[in-house]
């Protein structure tokens, strides 16, 4: 078991709290068209650390907010907390669970958090890329890019290789 | 460097002749160095035959057929270099349900060593899933989750939820 | 030249509105023009609030009501401008069922001036078509083509074609 | 009624002839993954006189023709023929039925037909012009592309509109 849950909070469509619980082998997320099962795939690749907003379907910091509808109020931030089990000390940190987490507020500002201490982004990509997260370009696989692999350039291609290696 | 690539292309290379041969129920596959001279800068390319056919391009491929390839790369890299999880957002959409079977049985064994989250629209797919979360967008337009029970091989949905399954 | 453009413009908006809310089930959208000033040179904008929801930027949308938004601008150019017949290839791969059944009954009564061709594989979309065409690869990789009967509301495979329907 | 029929012969993986004849209304075209389903609109756009292989999902004339199997010798040569009702003379040519053909052969020459009398792909594309069939944008819709008209750029966009006025 390496994911715990994740928590979604004013993060694009999740206005309110959502907290998603993983067990060992396959979740699946379901539901009609535009309910938000995408967001939570950006939700967790935001929490991740991308910075490329065309990635994330958006264009700045402000559009990974709840911006809010007729009936309710937009929200003033978001936070995504992903927990994992570190049990077997797979993340290099001395904790048996790592949680990390992302908030944005609607001046733009982003901040990062390690178990509930702000850390540099830097820090999070360290840690990221000594776990094999920091690429993620076979980690996450977006609606509708699932043959990105196959319309790549060869030379490209090579980049999935080297992230494995 | 150059080393670890290598290392890596050729392990890639045997699983994914035989990720692809089992998700097509037969042909073959391989993947090729356009440059093995210079492998710090040497692409990658795939060259397919489908079961029955001669060795084709791959943009001669259907949309099924190349979203089954692209799934058999990435399972391919996931077997070699697992990644802590991994998330596929409706891969599926374009499988038949003969694909969508045999894609189902590998993502079921390869969940055995890495956590998956799945959104899919398909009934088959969610079959392997041992937690299932349904969405939906409330009146307020803000996500709204609810848990679905897995009763033995079936999902069960609650009455009331407006869901698509 | 430019007063042409504008003409048809103006049309397609407004056929634009309608389609738009009819496939969606509520919600408005609209065309605008980049530059209004300079007809030969402008290019062309959508908006669109789904329902409930506030306007939003295009990439904001969901999969499937990305594919619906583009069903409902089609629609809109061949009311205002019809070609003789249309091909469309699976354009319902991402829609829901809700989504499915307001695209197949818009189909339906477009189909009265226009004829389709569709490729799908969803059986809920097959079920306005009055000719229906089955397809399978044979042994020696030719494609063979079988007529399906149209029986009331129903399609009919034969048993032993292996077709998924 | 404007399409009555369509004959494919050696095109793609239509290795034998095949005739579709189309009713008022829709048609539809299904099957498993791979069968050929999308060959056939290949084939509706090739023969109206598409010259970009992008589009056509190949590279040159000889990825037109049947290319053979372990089973079957491959064709020598293409042939689509698409037949038109002519009796309400929407098309300028006094034939009460207009039938259009395309050849190609493995040394690539490409011969233009029009009810079996040869012309130049320049007076075929001059006819398809006054009938509304010579950019084809909105006319033929193709595998994963319905949203394409959502991913263009406003100045890109305007083009479509070209097209209807
Ligand atoms: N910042 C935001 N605030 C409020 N709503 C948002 C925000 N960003 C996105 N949304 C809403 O989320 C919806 C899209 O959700 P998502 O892409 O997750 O749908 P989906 O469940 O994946 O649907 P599909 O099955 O069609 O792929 C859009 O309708 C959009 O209105
Ligand atoms: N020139 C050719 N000769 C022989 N076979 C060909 C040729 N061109 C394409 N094919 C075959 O046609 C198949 C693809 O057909 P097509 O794209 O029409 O499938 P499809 O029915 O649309 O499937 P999907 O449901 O996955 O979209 C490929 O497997 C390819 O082998
Ligand atoms: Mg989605
Ligand atoms: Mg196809």
């Amino acid at each position: 078991l390496r994911l715990k849950h994740l928590e979604l909070h004013g993060y694009k469509s999740f206005a309110g709290k959502t907290d998603f619980v993983f067990g060992a082998g396959v979740s699946a997320i379901v539901g009609p068209n535009g309910s938000g099962k995408s967001n939570v795939v950006d939700g967790i690749r935001w929490v991740l650390g991308e910075q490329s907003y065309s990635l994330l379907r958006g264009k700045k910091t402000e559009d990974m907010i709840f911006g809010g509808s007729d009936l309710r109020p937009r929200a003033g931030m978001a936070q995504v907390t992903l927990t994992f089990d570190n049990s077997d000390g797979w993340l290099p940190i001395d904790f048996s669970e790592v949680a990390i987490s992302r908030r944005a507020y609607r001046d733009g500002q982003n901040e990062y958090l390690l178990n509930g201490q702000r850390v540099r982004l830097r820090d999070l990509n360290d840690l990221m890329a000594r776990v094999g997260l920091s690429e993620r370009t076979y980690t996450i696989i977006g609606q509708g890019l699932i043959d990105a692999a196959l319309a790549l350039k060869p030379e490209e291609r090579r980049s999935l290789f080297e992230e494995a290696a | 460097m150059e080393r670890e690539f290598r290392k890596t292309f050729d392990a890639v290379s045997i699983h994914f002749r035989e990720t692809f041969t089992r998700l097509f129920g037969g042909g073959t596959a391989k993947l090729a160095l356009t440059d093995p001279e210079h492998l710090t800068t040497s692409g990658v390319e795939i060259q397919c035959k489908l079961p029955g056919k001669r060795t084709q391009t791959l943009s001669m491929l259907s949309g099924g057929e190349r979203s089954l390839t692209a799934c058999a790369l990435i399972f391919a890299l996931l077997r070699v270099s697992p990644t802590p999880f991994c998330v596929l957002d409706e891969v599926d959409a374009m499988l038949d349900e003969a694909n969508v079977g045999r894609y189902r049985d590998m993502l079921e064994e390869l969940s055995q060593s890495t956590q998956f989250m799945i959104v899919t629209h398909n009934r088959n797919t969610v079959q392997v899933a041992e937690t299932v979360y349904g969405i939906t967008m409330g009146a307020d337009s803000a996500s709204q989750m609810i848990s679905l029970k897995l009763d033995g091989e079936r999902v069960e949905t609650p009455r009331n939820a407006p869901l698509t399954l």
